[in-house]
């Protein structure tokens, strides 16, 4: 997740579940955003007759019936333009924050990975991402102001912790660094400034202790904007494109750390 | 304003108030996103002991107050990030959607423009962005994932319209290609796409007759990611670079087009 927009949050989620999917993992995609991108990206229906997030928001137990198949090994469930309703219908809920959680419980078994593709903000649907999450990856232009955002991001997680009682069930793995164009200074100070943020919190006890910055990064790469225009991963539309092969090395990476936890 | 993320909002709006303010207009400078970029972008000290757009949603009188100067004929009314919390803390308000409006509405014979900038979505914060203009600029990436959320943005506009009881009250004046590179296929389509779209709806009644998709675009170049970091416009990190070219043509054709209005 990432509060700053447009930082390749969708793109990322997508590619990795397909990856993920296509290694022969059983994976679940949930797209938590009212914009329902990752729902587009893959050329699913929206809201075509079955039911969303949005319903499993309202009804948790509804959660069984609204998933489908997307691909081999990869389903999802949808989001739909009404979910942008959800944060004010559900203000008053005193479960607000964990229904996703709630509901994810019930299925969680069935899956290996379940990848949550967040909205550009810290609001209710974020918070109900973040409580449903295990782990935290974050992926990241960068560039100044989507580094600014970073501390907010983190205050975000502990708080989300302390909410939950356990303090460490929570915690930031990464950051994925998306349409990366390293020849910049900008870019390359951007990447020191975290790669030491990161490495001073090696110690400390934090949800983001032991995160780091993700090698490699993903590469700018038009194919990754074109992709998502024809319902297709990167993998099937451009397969061997610099694109495809970052994300198919980064999750590599994400499955064998996954594997050795 | 566009709710999908990282097309550019903050960087349009920060450097074509400045661009304006430098040809000797008197510009208001809102920033309504609770990541408080355009803030942080003029360097002004985000919630150092002054008022910000948080209060004057709470209190409209207050806005005399809180508004600041930035720069010589800059005015800014600043963010901070605890107006993330406004959506919920003024849910049960009857007048929430025209809090902005009715602060504004107070100072707006001091100003020649009054430039908003907008978060990453279709909230009570957007909304009363909408409600308190006149005329909406979309900044835009020319890619797929945001050519998507185009007919939900000119609906909410139709909306906010609709809400406001008068048909006309809000236009929108048109689109502003950011971060373009005209070189890809798939940015060429797209813009021939919106081009297209402006044409058809050249004589319908809708919000958007006579809208139109700004050229030059303001071409992706790494000094307009770079100045924010220094707290500095375009036009003062790098005043002849290509994008400060490009936001400077811009802002001449927006207050040429004022002018004969
Ligand atoms: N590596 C890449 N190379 C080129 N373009 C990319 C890359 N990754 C993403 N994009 C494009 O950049 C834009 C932003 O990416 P994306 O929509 O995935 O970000 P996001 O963080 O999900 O945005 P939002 O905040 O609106 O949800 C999209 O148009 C996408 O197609
Ligand atoms: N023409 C450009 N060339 C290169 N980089 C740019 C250009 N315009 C903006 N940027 C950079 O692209 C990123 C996104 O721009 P910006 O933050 O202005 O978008 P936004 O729509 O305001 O994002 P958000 O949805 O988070 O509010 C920023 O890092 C910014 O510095
Ligand atoms: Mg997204
Ligand atoms: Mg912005």
């Amino acid at each position: 997740m990432n509060q700053k927009g447009g930082v390749g949050k969708t793109t990322t989620t997508v590619n990795l579940a397909a990856a993920l999917a296509r290694a022969g993992r059983s994976v679940l995609l949930i797209d938590l955003d009212p914009q329902a991108h990752a729902t587009l990206h893959l050329g699913v229906e929206a809201g075509a007759g079955h039911a969303t997030v949005y319903d499993v928001l309202h009804d948790p137990d509804s959660i069984a019936g609204a998933i489908i198949p997307a691909r081999e090994n990869l389903n999802i469930l949808c989001s739909e333009t009404d979910l942008a309703a959800a944060p004010s219908e559900l203000a008053a809920s005193h479960d607000r924050l964990t229904r996703l959680r709630l509901a994810l419980d019930q299925v969680r078994s069935r899956f290996e990975f379940v990848l949550i593709d967040c909205p550009p903000s810290l609001d209710l649907l974020t918070l109900n991402g973040l409580a449903a999450a295990r782990e935290v990856f974050v992926p990241m232009l960068a560039h100044f102001l989507a580094l600014q955002g970073m501390s907010k991001l983190l205050e975000t997680v502990q708080r989300v912790n302390q909410a939950a009682g356990a303090a460490d069930s929570l915690r930031v793995t990464g950051v994925i660094l998306a349409m990366h164009d390293g020849s910049t200074t900008l870019t390359r100070e951007v990447v020191a400034d975290l790669d030491r943020f990161f490495e001073q919190a090696r110690e400390q006890d934090v949800p983001w202790r032991g995160a780091r910055v993700y090698r490699p990064p993903v590469r700018r790469n038009i194919k990754l904007a074109e992709c998502p225009s024809f319902g297709k991963t990167i993998f099937e539309y451009a397969p061997t494109c610099p694109g495809a092969l970052d994300l198919a090395q980064l999750a590599e990476t994400i499955a064998r750390e996954w594997d050795e936890f």
